[in-house]
């Protein structure tokens, strides 16, 4: 069980707040503005009205002891920075922060922000890469040049063995783990042939994952 | 290469656009703040300013072609509806949204959009995860009761066998694949034993997962 933080209750400090709260944890927030403090405060261990950017109130919270604290504050570009100054200042170990364009990425970067968070872009790039690659439901990057996805088996594919797929598409993909309906198959155990609207899980390159889903 | 259309270019929106645009898609943006358009002009196929809800001029623009459009108004609630039900009349076969609430998804729901979006809500989610479980990286869900994580090797586990681990901790994850640097190494060669900073890809439920988290 842990104790988080969260300063601003836009829906991406209050989403976290109540998620952190599903999850178990000990949750204080603090908004300056009393109508969404009422609104959360029988869901959260404590709620506060408050400016999250005062030094002094803190400090007597003593928020040094928490696991991180999250400064979700949106427009107020100059309350987000002395928050993240002051709480460095305080030794809370974990500040995370969100960024509201690039400018004030750079500087959270300069004043030792642990994390930086962009909601509208990361969201956006995974929009577009969904767009893009419509048959992949899920992915995740592992760092350079190896991406982890779910793709899911389309019509053109169904009957296919994975090895036939791999050797027409000229694709070095790895097939990680099947989902067959609620269960996972064991597609080592005999070839394994692919049955639409199967989830495969494949490890590769970008290059090596899109020549997968080439037509044969 | 797919043709898309995005209307509006708040942050989500042009995110979108400029990230289509580098996979080498054909893009064409809309927006009613000139401004927007002319900043982004040079960097997309298309730029035009216009009221994304105006059902003829999305009738003029032949959208219908397009392989989908996203809607990324903000704050205006009835012209993203209405922006939707047009297109959806139209027979654009795939129409994203960016909500702004719960309300607004149900009404978007009601019209057939294809797929709604809530970036500030998603990644509320997705930072409570990675704040709760301090370990897992990158983490999507496969659908009921099973999720693959990248959870990175913690001095704890140093030197430990995967096999010791699975058994100490009494989770029956499976282990998919292991990053070691640059390099995917072979661990279902001989028995995998842990390195400090080693990028583990896992399957299991959250309660199999997590039991390899807890202290040995
Ligand atoms: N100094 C401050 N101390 C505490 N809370 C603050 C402070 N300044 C702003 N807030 C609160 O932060 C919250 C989020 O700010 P705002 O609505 O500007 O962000 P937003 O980007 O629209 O949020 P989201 O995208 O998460 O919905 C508001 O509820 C606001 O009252
Ligand atoms: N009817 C319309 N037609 C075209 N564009 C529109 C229309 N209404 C609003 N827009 C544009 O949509 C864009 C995004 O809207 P807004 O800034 O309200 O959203 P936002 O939620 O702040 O965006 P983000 O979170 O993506 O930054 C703006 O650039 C605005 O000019």
């Amino acid at each position: 069980k842990k104790q988080f933080a969260i300063i601003g209750l836009g829906y991406f400090g209050q989403t976290i707040a109540l998620e952190l709260t599903r999850l178990e944890n000990d949750v204080l927030v603090i908004d300056v503005q009393e109508k969404f403090i009422n609104n959360i405060a029988d869901q959260v261990t404590h709620a506060i009205v408050a400016d999250g950017s005062d030094e002094r109130i803190l400090r007597e919270l003593n928020l040094q002891q928490y696991d991180a604290v999250v400064i979700a504050i949106g427009e107020n570009i100059e309350a987000s920075l002395l928050s993240t100054m002051h709480l460095k200042a305080l030794g809370v170990k974990e500040v995370w922060v969100k960024a509201l364009n690039n400018q004030h990425h750079k500087l959270l970067v300069k004043l030792g922000a642990t994390r930086i968070i962009h909601p509208e872009h990361e969201m956006g790039q995974r929009t577009a890469q969904l767009l893009n690659y419509p048959m992949v439901n899920n992915y995740f990057n592992l760092g350079p040049n190896h991406f982890v996805i779910e793709m899911l088996v389309q019509e053109e594919h169904d009957g296919i063995l994975m090895s036939e797929l791999l050797q027409q598409t000229q694709s070095s993909a790895k097939l990680l783990a099947v989902k067959r309906g609620e269960a996972i198959i064991d597609h080592m155990l005999q070839p394994y042939r692919l049955q639409q609207r199967d989830q495969l899980v494949l490890l590769g390159s970008l290059s090596e994952l899109r020549q997968l889903s080439l037509p044969l």
